[in-house]
């Protein structure tokens, strides 16, 4: 369902991130406010420096499709559940 | 771990021990599910201080105090946002705990394989009997907590490689990966945060699967990352099945209470008396009652099935395992007298009960047992394989190295089976997977890290795969335990790790960063598929140093398709002179597979400076014998030396 939250890793453009911000994470909780609502917050999890550069956050499929369009965002990609081996 | 070391050929005061100080001074994060700070692996005596380049912290909490952390565990950390959203709630505190503590055990099980210290007298209930010592011995650990009881999220893990990365570890050991087949990298987290870790200069040593064995079972198969299937060592636990008429089928077992003695036992097949599974409950006990039962591997965990046995009141059980897991032997610690057999001996088995008024047996355990009979390495069946199923050019797994039967630290939280109905509590547990083998090279890398700091972490890589061997100690091609026939590289890749041969590689195939964008451009990743990996929106240009192939990137292996349209594929590499030879001269000797002629050109290297880079190219020819075949393969190598240094790439071949 596209109501139903569920997380996501969003990659981010390093260079994108608007001047008026101090920070990654602000700009970052700053996207997420600008979501369009739903019944579910929205949740940032983590913000990613060196691994990647972007976020994790909790999200609707929808509002993750929204994401997308977003300047600066590169990819939206559910997070997955691995195992030990 | 113990006999690892010794089967591996580490040796105090030679070799790569001697030439890394065991790793002092090298940092190997651990992703995994955190650690059990007081095992005796951990005591961080004789260390000196921390390193300097060290930045990171030690968690602490309410059962993790300051003082779990110390020389050896420099910083544990434990990341459950994702797991904790996922839940939408928060974890269940009395089920597992927030802190890095370990309650798992497999956390603590492949830290201490990668870096635990020496410690005397480790055994688990006698069985392994030694010296246990993790790989880098004075490498230091850093703990990052990311799995829990419903798995490992990508969201835990990255934040986990991220802090990892800031906290300066120089080697990421990561015993984790994707159930089913590999994702597509620019899909892959593990694959994206593994190669922003390769771009901070870190190795990352990724278990390659245990869905084995079938083709193309392998994950974490990113170039970029050090992959590692999983091999036996030259060390059993027999416990043979003795038939009431005199045969004898071998088994193995870590059982370790009262024997059965050498009176024989009624013997009943599980499937004739309620389950031939034996789950719990579900045996008639009227059938069951004072005999050994056999049951079927499968369906539920295999230290359970003899719970089920000793519930209905029989005395013994025999585990047999079907076709799904052939002669693979996985040694376990039964709480009753149990054993497990292969496939052939448990049809045997199976129709002496069928055809017998009076079947009896016993089992006869003979606790450790180290020889070169049967010969090792042998590849495990559950070992995940390749070809490589997102990129054939790129062969997988890259190397193999002891997994089966490793005895290392555990879990004071949890049974050596895992299971609630046992109440056993140990120091060292033996459990097998790739996730055993990870640690050992995420150790061994460490000690090469150590030994050339200012190695890149695919010269590392280069230098445990070109120096790997694939004979086992008979002298044979390195078998496979799922078909019981010839392993291929594309089952052991590059083949067995060989540490000491690893310390002095010759020439190394290096790889940047660079490299493995052009990989992806190769591949056919646009722009916008190659942005999360650089950061950017592309321009169209990111892709103007594409390779000619895949195959072209500078990987230590090769693997060459041919199709209908392709019968002559050229593949062109660069290698480093790493020796202390300014002048050396390398000759190349080929071993083409049938149906394939390969030319090498030039045939000889001569360098003029030590760390001279020179190329050459390869063309892999296919004759009409291999393309008359529907779909076939077959294997080879290409062999630099200079008369001291052997840099042996393997060949895997498809058509």
């Amino acid at each position: 369902s596209s109501d139903c939250p569920q997380n996501f890793i969003i990659h981010v453009s390093k260079s994108h991130k608007p001047s008026l911000f101090s920070s990654h994470h602000h700009w970052y909780s700053s996207i997420l406010h600008s979501l369009p609502p739903s019944p579910h917050p929205t949740k940032l999890l983590y913000t990613y420096q060196l691994s990647i550069n972007g976020f994790s956050a909790r999200l609707t499929s929808s509002q993750a499709n929204k994401l997308k369009h977003f300047p600066g965002i590169l990819s939206v990609i559910p997070d997955q559940a691995r195992q030990i081996h | 771990t113990t006999r690892t070391p010794h089967f591996l050929g580490l040796s105090d005061g030679v070799g790569l021990w001697q030439n890394s100080h065991y790793g002092d001074g090298i940092i190997i994060g651990v992703l995994d599910t955190g650690i059990w700070p007081e095992r005796p692996s951990f005591l961080d005596s004789g260390l000196p201080p921390v390193p300097n380049t060290w930045k990171g912290t030690c968690e602490t909490g309410p059962d993790f105090p300051a003082s779990a952390c110390n020389r050896k565990i420099i910083g544990a950390r434990a990341f459950y946002k994702g797991y904790e959203s996922y839940l939408e709630g928060p974890i269940d505190e009395m089920k597992e705990s927030k802190s890095p503590r370990d309650t798992e055990g497999h956390g603590t099980h492949t830290a201490s394989t990668a870096a635990g210290s020496m410690v005397s007298n480790a055994s688990l209930f006698e069985f392994a009997y030694g010296e246990a010592r993790g790989m880098a011995t004075n490498a230091r650990i850093a703990a990052y907590k990311i799995c829990w009881k419903m798995g490992c999220f990508d969201s835990d893990i990255l934040a986990a490689m991220d802090q990892a990365i800031a906290d300066g570890v120089d080697v990421i050991s990561l015993s984790v990966g994707a159930t089913g087949y590999a994702p597509q990298y620019d899909h892959d987290s593990i694959a994206i945060g593994a190669f922003g870790a390769a771009n901070h200069g870190i190795v990352v040593s990724c278990s390659a699967g245990n869905s084995g064995p079938g083709p193309s079972t392998a994950v974490n198969i990113a170039p970029w990352i050090l992959t590692v299937g999983a091999s036996t060592i030259d060390r059993e636990f027999p416990a043979d099945v003795v038939l009431g008429d005199g045969r004898i089928f071998g088994g193995v077992s870590l059982y370790s209470g009262e024997p059965l003695g050498d009176s024989k036992l009624p013997l009943v097949y599980g499937g004739d008396c309620g389950d031939r599974y034996c789950h719990m409950g579900s045996l008639n006990s009227s059938k069951v009652e004072g005999k050994i039962v056999v049951c079927d591997r499968g369906g539920n965990a295999r230290v359970e099935k003899g719970g089920a046995v000793k519930l209905a009141g029989g005395l013994g059980m025999i585990l047999e395992n079907t076709a799904d897991n052939g002669e693979e032997l996985i040694s376990d610690a039964h709480l009753i007298p149990a054993t497990m057999v292969g496939e052939a001996a448990g049809n045997k088995i199976l129709e002496y009960i069928k055809t017998t008024q009076f079947p009896t047996a016993t089992i006869s355990f003979r606790g450790t047992v180290i020889g070169p009979s049967p010969p090792a390495p042998k590849v495990a069946a559950f070992s995940s394989r390749g070809p490589n199923h997102l990129t054939p050019e790129i062969l997988k797994p890259d190397v193999i190295a002891p997994g089966v039967n490793i005895l290392a630290g555990w879990t004071g939280a949890a049974a050596p089976t895992d299971l609630d109905i046992d109440p056993r509590r140990v120091d060292f547990n033996i459990i097998s997977g790739t996730s055993m083998s990870c640690p050992h090279v995420s150790g061994l890398a460490a000690l090469l890290k150590k030994a050339y700091p200012n190695w890149s972490p695919a010269a590392i890589k280069s230098a445990l795969m070109t120096t790997a061997y694939n004979l086992d100690n008979s002298g044979h091609t390195i078998n496979d335990l799922a078909t019981g026939e010839e392993a291929s590289p594309f089952i052991y890749g590059a083949g067995h790790v060989d540490p000491n041969r690893a310390l002095n590689p010759g020439l190394v195939y290096d790889i940047d960063s660079s490299d493995y964008i052009a990989f992806l451009c190769s591949i056919g990743y646009d722009s916008k598929r190659i942005e999360v990996f650089v950061r950017e929106p592309n321009s169209s240009d990111v892709c103007a140093t594409k390779l000619a192939t895949p195959g072209d990137l500078n990987y230590p292996s090769f693997s060459v398709v041919f199709n209908s349209n392709d019968h002559v594929v050229k593949y062109r590499r660069k290698v480093k002179n790493v020796g202390t030879s300014a002048g050396a001269v390398y000759e190349a000797k080929v071993n083409a597979p049938p149906g394939v002629k390969i030319s090498v050109s030039p045939s000889k290297l001569e360098f003029s400076a030590v760390n001279q880079t020179l190329s050459y190219e390869v063309s892999f020819a296919s004759d009409s014998l291999g393309l008359s075949s529907v779909e076939s393969q077959g294997f080879g190598s290409i062999e630099w030396s200079d008369g001291v240094h052997l840099v042996r790439s393997p060949i895997a071949v498809r058509w």
